[in-house]
C-alpha cells in the first residue's frame, strides 16, 4: 500500500522533464 | 582588447550583455559568460540558429526530441518569457536564476507554482494534478490502478486544498511547501555555484572584471 501515502507532487518532481541538472551533463 | 562580446551581440539574436544579466540575477559575470558555453551548447543541438527550441530543450533533459514529456514543456513554456517559441539567452539566464542556491526560496516556490498551474488560471487544480500524475507514470514505464491514482491525488490534494474549495492558490501552495520543503527540492541547481568550472572556456577569454 505505499503508493498510496505518497505525495503526488513529491511523485511529480522526480521527473526526468524537471531534473534540470541534465543540462549540465557533458 | 576584448575577445567576443561586441560581435556576439550583433550576431546573436536576442543576446544580453553579462553585465545586465549578472546585476539582475544572483550569478556574477563570469558565471553568466560561463552559462553562455552551456547556452551555446544547447542552441545548437537541432537547429543551429542559437535559440534554444522546444526540441533541444526536450532533448536535453529528456534525451530524446520526439517523446514529449508534458514537464519539459511546462519548464519550456516558463523559460520562454515573451512567449515567441524560442528561449533566448536572457531568458535561459534569469530563468535559471531562480534554481541557484542562493536565489529566494519564495522565488523557487512561486515558480513550481506557475509550472503545476498547467493551464494558468491562477490555481492548481484536481484535474491538472491528476493529469500530471498520469504523466509522470507514464514517462516512468510506471503502472498503477486508476483506484491508486486517485486514492494519492484525493489525498494529495486534500492535504494541499486547505480552504476545501476545490482549488490550491498560491497562499495555500507556499504552506504546503513549507511543511513538504522536498518538494522544491529540485528547483537549486548545486552545478550553478560553480558554473564557472563546468564551462571554464569563456572565463578564459573575458574582458570583464567581477566586482565581488
Amino acid at each position: 500500500m505505499a503508493p498510496v501515502t505518497m505525495n503526488a507532487f513529491e511523485l511529480i518532481s522526480t521527473s526526468q522533464g524537471l531534473n534540470l541538472s541534465s543540462l549540465f551533463e557533458k | 582588447m576584448g575577445c567576443y562580446p561586441s560581435k556576439r551581440t550583433k550576431e546573436t539574436p536576442g543576446y544580453e550583455e553579462p553585465t545586465v544579466l549578472a546585476a539582475e540575477t544572483p550569478f556574477t559575470v563570469s558565471e553568466v559568460e560561463a552559462l553562455y558555453e552551456l547556452f551555446k551548447k544547447l542552441s545548437r543541438s537541432v537547429i543551429d540558429d542559437g535559440l534554444i527550441h522546444k526540441e533541444e530543450l526536450q532533448l536535453a533533459l529528456s534525451r530524446n526530441k520526439n517523446r514529449r514529456n508534458l514537464f519539459a514543456d511546462r519548464i519550456f513554456d516558463l523559460f520562454d518569457v515573451k512567449r515567441n517559441g524560442v528561449i533566448e539567452f536572457g531568458e535561459f539566464v534569469r530563468s535559471l536564476g531562480v534554481f541557484h542556491p542562493n536565489a529566494p526560496v519564495e522565488d523557487k516556490i512561486h515558480f513550481t507554482f506557475r509550472l503545476y498551474d498547467l493551464r494558468q488560471t491562477g490555481f492548481i487544480e484536481r484535474e491538472e494534478l491528476k493529469e500530471m500524475v498520469v504523466a509522470l507514470l507514464h514517462e516512468s514505464d510506471l503502472l498503477l490502478s486508476d483506484d491508486v491514482v486517485e486514492t494519492i491525488v484525493d489525498k494529495t490534494f486534500c492535504d494541499a486544498d486547505l480552504k476545501g474549495d476545490g482549488k490550491i492558490d498560491p497562499e495555500e501552495w507556499m504552506e504546503f511547501v513549507s511543511k513538504n520543503p522536498s518538494l522544491i527540492k529540485n528547483m537549486t541547481l548545486p552545478y550553478l555555484m560553480d558554473i564557472t568550472l563546468a564551462f571554464p572556456s569563456f572565463v578564459l577569454s573575458t574582458e570583464v572584471e567581477d566586482s565581488e
